[in-house]
């Protein structure tokens, strides 16, 4: 494994995208990691659309029958890609643009743009974690945000943050090594996290989160997925 | 510059919240007016061009603010390593930051039942 590694350097990461007042994290972290994959196996970086997420996608987990998507009010990206691969694909965002609010599914089968057809539930070792973001892409990861209200920069790396409460999706982008603390006079490790809460929030749109610790429980929800070639 | 005068934030006598209590909590947020919190609050809202539509709805977001300063300054102590304090949710409840912005619906284990898709993927080799 590389020192560090970022995927925004190979051209993989669509710019930051802002979800405004609605709890579709899910389809944002959905639709990164689909856009890697797509990415990956293309070349071609497509900016895909959350809006079909949260207008038609009402998938259940199988387990817990109550985890459903439910547009604006939550969802799971596992969900979404289970989603996904019944629907056909995913549209991209010019032909199914983001406002925000769940509507009427308007989803065309013949604007698919890519389509999805596996996805895998990564093991919680963030060694394994590092080794799938280098090889398969950006990962969708469900972490416990409560940090995140107030976060402005550098390597966040909580005394105490509860693991078990993963309330929000995001996007692992990359890594690197030497994330430099002032307070604690050191470098250490980190991961690079894309976040729908526009540029304004964070690092410019992004989250730099302590890595091997499984801080705030980022490495309990994390998948990738395989997007389809024609 | 700013005062750095230690200033009461907590209620005189410690009601507790009743039927009335979102009385005493606005009441309480009066006190914040014409203080250096207030002259925060109102950076806050130009730089994040936030508006409110009432003057009760000012009150209210105002005493959030400050709520959220002690909170930026507790995640400050509990994460020396990043740097927190006002963003674009200062005005805003946890509840409503949860409700607004989030949206991960449970935490459990989400391994895959047997023969579906979206297996648990093999471990990769990640020595060296």
């Amino acid at each position: 494994l590389p020192e560090s590694f970022d995927w925004r350097d190979k051209g993989a990461v669509t710019e930051v995208k802002m979800q405004g007042t609605c709890g579709a994290c899910w389809a944002f972290s959905t639709t990164g990691s689909i856009e890697g994959a797509n990415f990956i196996a293309t070349g071609k970086l497509l900016n895909l659309s959350e809006q079909q997420l949260v207008d038609c996608d009402h998938t259940c987990d199988k387990k817990d029958k109550e985890s459903c998507n439910s547009g604006c009010k939550g969802g799971l990206m596992t969900n979404a890609y289970n989603y996904l691969i019944e629907a056909g694909g995913i549209e991209d965002e010019d032909s199914y643009p983001y406002t925000g609010k769940r509507g009427e599914c308007k989803f065309q089968p013949d604007k698919v743009a890519v389509k999805v057809s596996n996805f895998t539930n990564i093991p919680v070792d963030e060694q394994q974690i590092a080794a799938y973001l280098v090889n398969h892409g950006p990962l969708a990861v469900g972490l416990n945000a409560v940090f995140m209200q107030t976060y402005i920069g550098g390597v966040s790396c909580p005394l105490i943050c509860g693991k078990r409460w993963v309330n929000h999706g995001v996007l692992l982008v990359g890594y690197g090594s030497k994330g430099f603390s002032i307070l604690r006079l050191s470098n250490q490790p980190y991961w690079i996290i894309k976040n729908s809460w526009g540029k304004r929030w964070g690092e410019h749109g992004y989250y730099k989160l302590c890595r091997g610790h499984g801080m705030c429980g980022m490495n309990t929800m994390v998948s990738a997925v395989m997007t389809q070639t024609s | 510059q700013e005062d750095f005068k230690i200033r009461q934030v907590t209620d005189q006598n410690h009601q507790t919240t009743t039927a009335h209590g979102g009385d005493n909590h606005h009441n309480h947020n009066h006190n914040y007016l014409g203080t250096p919190a207030e002259h925060r609050f109102k950076s806050f809202i130009q730089q994040y061009d936030k508006k409110y539509t009432t003057r009760e709805e000012y009150i209210h977001r105002l005493g959030v603010f400050v709520k959220n300063l002690i909170k930026a300054a507790e995640h400050q102590a509990l994460d020396p390593t990043a740097v927190h304090g006002v963003t674009q949710f200062s005005d805003l409840t946890s509840e409503e930051f949860e409700r607004m912005y989030m949206g991960v619906k449970g935490g459990g284990d989400r391994s895959p039942l047997l023969g579906e898709v979206g297996s648990h993927a093999p471990p990769l080799e990640v020595k060296d």
